[in-house]
């Protein structure tokens, strides 16, 4: 565990008055192997590692302090600084907002919907969940379900097989029926190499004009989170990230890697498959997670 | 031909950083540069083939194929949320029915919104039967009543879905350990097999999953899905290293015909391409 790795680190810099080169090069190699076992991407290590090793270099070592207790909260707060990268949070003013939620296959998107929804709610705010989903067996009457069980509106053409179409006449639907503060739209999962499937989601986004672009990730992505964070970055304009499945034992690397490559921070964790485990993101706590 | 020679500290670690991102994991990728690091090599095809060869040892279970005891021969598919369970059964259903054998599915996510559907689909789709109760009855329930109905009409293989679950939530590892019981008590413990269903884009936590499964389950094999992906999956390495379950399929997309056998070969050299 990263405690453990700091205790080494104690060790190493114990009797010693300042952080030199030769004697963190240790230390920095625990840190460097336990970010990757936890699934942060090879060149986000590397940049992280190259940080945190310049900033110790620079430290002077207070009289108070030991150099180990010095290097161990110099990580520690480049590891939160790295996650809080673009931090924003997602606005709550009543003016109609649409939200359209982007990700890998499985990720947990369709469900995430639901639970923005639900939070919505909670706040006062009324919203319709739109089923784009038109190719994976059962989407839209998953999402009409998870409507069902959280009391909100749901909107989608059952027959048809072009999301944009869907989005046009949910568009309509929200105008004319002058109901809604927020309507989240569900896309179908796609990879990031599928060229025309990323096109799709450009002409997506430009036909609905979306205010926020969430791309949904889970946390046990592991080194293609840096290709897919870049990929969706490419083709559209993502204004944050929700990290999926945080009940799990994943370490959640992967988050650090997003952050660092689309410049967004994670807004929301999914912490089960309940509409209601949905909460959102603490830096901190997420930083301690990470370092294991 | 050109002389062996050392590689250059630059070039060692580049080729760290190509297996690490292959999500081999970090003890893995470092152990064969330090290998690496104390040979000689005539050419960049050397060093790639001497990696291949180096990973290959670590494969070390046979016994690829879907079995044939029983009838019918039940599989069970398990694994996280999300990681391609219910796909990888319409796909094997298809392969099966390829080979002339006849197929039942079992509707075992009784949880999910609108999982039954999802699968009724596929059943539709393929023209198989399916065998499904309501939302929120008992999966074992389902299995058994699955079991029967292929024991009754003679069918060679019984596909069951069931929910996806986290490998840290107990109650949810009991409830799947229910299920075997009620399964193996039916059509007897050879007559089941149970695969683990892996998403190829996840990184070390894919290793955490088999073994906690495999603690609660014993696993007769693995499906690696997603890896029409730029994610190379490189964890199965250790997963058939360190617990010795092999890797049986691979999805390699979202339409019925996306899977193929697993092959070490194959897969080491999509891996260091
Ligand atoms: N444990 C847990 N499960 C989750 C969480 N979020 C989603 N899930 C589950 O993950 C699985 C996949 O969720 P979906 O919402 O269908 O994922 P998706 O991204 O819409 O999938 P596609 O549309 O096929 O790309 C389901 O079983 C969900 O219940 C979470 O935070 N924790
Ligand atoms: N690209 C690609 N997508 C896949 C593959 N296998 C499954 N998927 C997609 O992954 C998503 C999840 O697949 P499911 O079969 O619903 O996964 P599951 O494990 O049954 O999910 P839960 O029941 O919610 O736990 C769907 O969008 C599938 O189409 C694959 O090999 N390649
Ligand atoms: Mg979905
Ligand atoms: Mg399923």
């Amino acid at each position: 565990t990263i405690s453990e790795k700091f205790q080494v680190i104690f060790k190493t810099l114990r009797g010693h008055h300042r952080i030199s080169e030769a004697n963190i090069t240790d230390s920095l190699r625990e840190i460097r192997k336990a970010l990757l076992e936890a699934d942060v991407s090879y060149t986000i290590v590397r940049d992280f590692i190259k940080e945190v090793k310049e900033k110790s270099l620079g430290e002077k070592v207070l009289d108070l302090v030991s150099p180990g207790q010095m290097m161990t909260k110099i990580i520690y707060d480049e590891m939160v600084r790295f996650l809080s990268m673009g931090a924003c949070e997602l606005p709550l003013d009543r003016s109609f907002q649409t939200l359209m939620i982007v990700g890998l296959q499985g990720c947990g998107k369709t469900t995430t919907c639901a639970k923005l929804a639900f939070w919505f709610k909670e706040k006062g705010l009324r919203t319709l969940l739109v089923g784009a989903d038109a190719q994976r067996p059962a989407a839209k009457e998953q999402l009409r379900t998870l409507a069902g069980q959280t009391d909100v509106d749901f909107f989608t053409l059952d027959e048809e097989k072009n999301p944009l179409a869907i989005v046009h006449a949910a568009l309509k639907k929200a105008k004319d029926d002058n109901l809604y503060h927020r309507m989240v739209v569900d896309t179908a999962g796609r990879l990031h190499v599928d060229e025309e499937l990323m096109k799709e989601l450009t002409l997506l986004s430009q036909s609905a004009r979306p205010d926020h672009i969430l791309l949904t990730t889970d946390a046990m992505l592991g080194q293609d989170s840096v290709k897919t964070g870049e990929a969706f970055s490419r083709y559209l304009n993502l204004t944050g990230i929700i990290l999926t499945k945080m009940d799990g034992d994943a370490r959640g690397g992967a988050a650090m890697s997003m952050a660092a490559v689309t410049g967004k921070s994670v807004q929301f964790v999914g912490t089960g498959e309940k509409i209601s485990q949905f909460e959102p993101f603490y830096p901190d706590r997420m930083a301690s997670r990470i370092l294991g | 031909s050109s002389p062996d020679k050392k590689l250059e500290e630059e070039e060692l670690q580049n080729l760290e950083r190509v297996l690490i991102e292959t999500d081999l994991g970090v003890d893995i990728s470092m152990t064969l540069v330090d290998m690496l690091r104390h040979k000689r090599f005539s050419s960049r095809e050397e060093v790639k083939a001497f990696i291949k060869q180096e990973l290959l040892k670590r494969f070390s279970s046979s016994g690829r194929e879907l079995g044939e005891k029983g009838k019918p021969r039940v599989v069970l598919f398990v694994g996280i949320n999300g990681s391609g369970k219910t796909t990888s059964i319409a796909k094997i259903a298809s392969l099966l029915q390829k080979k002339g054998k006849t197929v039942l599915l079992a509707a075992g996510d009784t949880f999910r919104a609108a999982a039954i559907e999802q699968l009724s689909i596929w059943a539709e789709r393929l023209s198989v039967p399916i065998v499904r109760h309501k939302m929120g009855a008992d999966p074992a329930a389902v299995a058994h009543d699955a079991c029967e109905s292929a024991k009754a009409k003679g069918i060679d293989y019984v596909l069951v879905d069931t929910a996806g679950r986290l490998h840290n939530q107990n109650a949810l590892m009991e409830e799947l350990k229910k299920v075997v019981r009620v399964i193996s008590a039916r059509v007897g413990e050879d007559a089941l097999e149970k695969l683990l269903v892996i998403d190829g884009n996840a990184g070390q936590n894919s290793f955490f999953q088999a073994r906690h499964f495999q603690e609660s389950v014993r696993l007769d094999g693995i499906i690696i899905t997603k890896l029409d992906g730029s994610a190379k999956g490189g964890v199965v390495v250790s997963i058939e290293e360190e617990l010795t379950i092999p890797v049986k399929w691979v999805g390699l997309g979202e339409s019925v015909d996306d899977i193929v056998p697993f092959s070490p070969d194959v897969f080491l050299s999509a891996l260091l391409e």
